[in-house]
């Protein structure tokens, strides 16, 4: 077992319930079946170490009393920095014991169908509540089988007026509270590390210098690595999540941070990360570079004649607009002017090819609506494909060349945390360039 | 290497930091994730949820990772405790 750290320095502990489940979401769990399950679930710990928890319920004005842990079922972003995300997903969570407003605190995910020993599509909330009191009374996340502090849900328990915790879970809650009916409760401070104090709130740093040019757009190269989407532009990059948020507002430059490239390297044509082997692969003008994590391998830049392309018209490929891996058949993209070819680069017989797959290069056309020249193109989210050009983006769905609907975006304001610009004009569609676009207020 | 496509690779290492298994970006050192300390991550988080270690998205290990589960971080602490490592060794 693993425990957080914290404890209550009480054995008596309050409780409430500040919302109950969408009847629409989990029908058939009634309020007073719910205030049973938790009060069951409650049981489960005190039935093991000397607990004792009592139900704080509204008072005669129909306000409900606070209590140490306060129960409620939460949709989506509900201000406490854990989001839930519908149904499947993340279910519940707590807060460990202490002194803060929130410690102790419950949260169950309301897009969830929450039953009790329902059927495989519902998720049952004694189960949950067993597990997440745990939090809220100082137990962190177990490795152990059999364990309810294991984080993945495991379906339902078989009996739930017969549930006995399992050894691993009675140890952990025992080595913070003492034994049920043993002469001292509340047992002895446990014997592991305390967390640090978190370091104090640092203020805001205003980053104007950089602020237009991360939000205007226009960016050179933009490439999915390691999970993240790395913006480039001159001689500097922003880095955003897969949660949507920078790794910092402030750009890192090029030459701090990607070491091998030329001195005064302010321009990426393209870059993506090889599939096979995480290798990350930088194209500029005629040459490319074969990075090892930040630190360019030896060998490299080589000529981009090793990738053998050539446009319709006979010509050597020169220069590379964008690249990336679609996630639909796993296979490589290199777009220039307004062709691009594709390949195969896993590795057959300890060989790589380097030569673009029969049939290409191909008009870029075929991905209808998106504009040429492309600035970037990634897989992401569900994997559909993202391109980008200046200040917008397009989204097709994974897999799909051609779609009814494909409306640029900002990637300013979805991308790089700027403002909305005050315009509500939308930008032009490069699949219908002349065609205006009325809104709802046009 | 990863047998992942892109998109679950991503989805993976938003994954492994959101439970404690990768660190947070920190944007004063703005490191970058080495495929190493990646597999690695892999490779603590299959044994933590009982499963074969091979360091690789393999299907196994993704299917784990869809599973519904508790908000909360498997490992607790650890930009905490890299973070004073770094400290000390200033």
């Amino acid at each position: 077992y693993a425990l957080s750290g914290l404890k209550w320095d009480k054995t008596d502990l309050t409780w409430s319930i500040h919302s109950y489940p969408n009847p629409s979401t989990s029908p058939g769990l009634a309020n007073n079946v719910v205030e049973d399950l938790l009060t069951r679930a409650f049981k489960a710990w005190s039935d093991v170490a000397p607990l004792n928890f009592h139900q704080l319920r509204r008072d005669s004005n129909g306000a409900t009393a606070k209590g140490d842990i306060r129960v409620s079922f939460d949709s989506m972003f509900h201000e406490d920095g854990y989001p839930f995300d519908g149904q499947g997903g993340t279910l519940a969570h707590a807060f460990f014991p202490g002194t803060l407003d929130i410690s102790g605190d419950t949260h169950f995910d309301d897009d969830e169908i929450w039953s009790y020993a329902g059927d495989s599509r519902s998720t049952d909330l004694f189960t949950v509540a067993v597990h997440e009191f745990g939090h809220a009374l100082g137990l962190s996340h177990s490795s152990s089988d059999p364990s309810i502090m294991r984080p993945y849900y495991q379906g339902p328990v078989e009996d739930i007026a017969h549930f006995k915790l399992a050894m691993d879970d009675r140890l952990a809650i025992q080595q913070l509270y003492g034994v049920k009916d043993a002469d001292r409760p509340g047992g002895d401070d446990p014997d592991f590390p305390r967390l640090p104090s978190p370091p104090p709130p640092r203020p805001t740093q205003h980053s104007d210098p950089s602020f237009q040019e991360r939000c205007q757009g226009g960016f050179d190269a933009i490439g999915n690595i390691r999970g993240e989407v790395f913006f480039f532009k001159g001689a500097q990059f922003w880095r955003t999540q897969r949660d949507g948020s920078l790794v910092s507002l402030n750009p890192a430059q090029i030459k701090n941070f990607w070491i091998g490239l030329p001195e005064g390297t302010n321009k990426i044509d393209a870059v993506y990360e090889r599939k096979s082997d995480s290798r990350i692969i930088f194209f500029i003008g005629s040459q490319y570079w074969v990075f090892k994590d930040t630190v360019a391998m030896a060998g490299y830049p080589r000529p981009l004649s090793d990738w053998g392309m050539k446009k319709k018209s006979g010509e050597r490929v020169n220069r590379v607009d964008a690249a990336f891996i679609w996630a639909h058949n796993g296979k490589t993209y290199l777009f220039s002017g307004g062709e691009f070819w594709r390949f195969n680069e896993n590795i057959e017989n300890g060989q790589r090819t380097m030569q673009p797959e029969q049939g290409y290069p191909r008009e870029n056309t075929l991905w209808e609506g998106m504009p040429a020249p492309i600035d970037g193109i990634i897989s992401w989210g569900e994997g559909n494909t993202y391109f980008f050009k200046d200040n917008s983006y397009w989204m097709l769905t994974k897999g799909v060349l051609n779609q009814d609907d494909v409306t640029p975006k900002s990637i300013a304001v979805d991308w790089l945390r700027c403002p909305a610009p005050p315009s509500t004009s939308t930008p032009a569609n490069p699949r219908f360039p002349k065609k205006c676009t009325c809104n709802f207020l046009g | 290497s990863t047998s992942a496509e892109p998109d679950q690779y991503s989805r993976a290492v938003d994954w492994l930091g959101r439970y404690g298994y990768l660190p947070r970006p920190d944007p004063y050192t703005s490191q970058l994730l080495t495929k190493e300390g990646i597999e690695e991550a892999v490779r603590i988080m299959q044994r933590f949820g009982g499963l074969r270690e091979t360091g690789k998205l393999d299907s196994e290990t993704l299917k784990l990772m869809s599973k519904p589960r508790c908000s909360l971080p498997d490992i607790v602490g650890r930009d905490d405790i890299l973070r004073r490592r770094r400290r000390r060794k200033r």
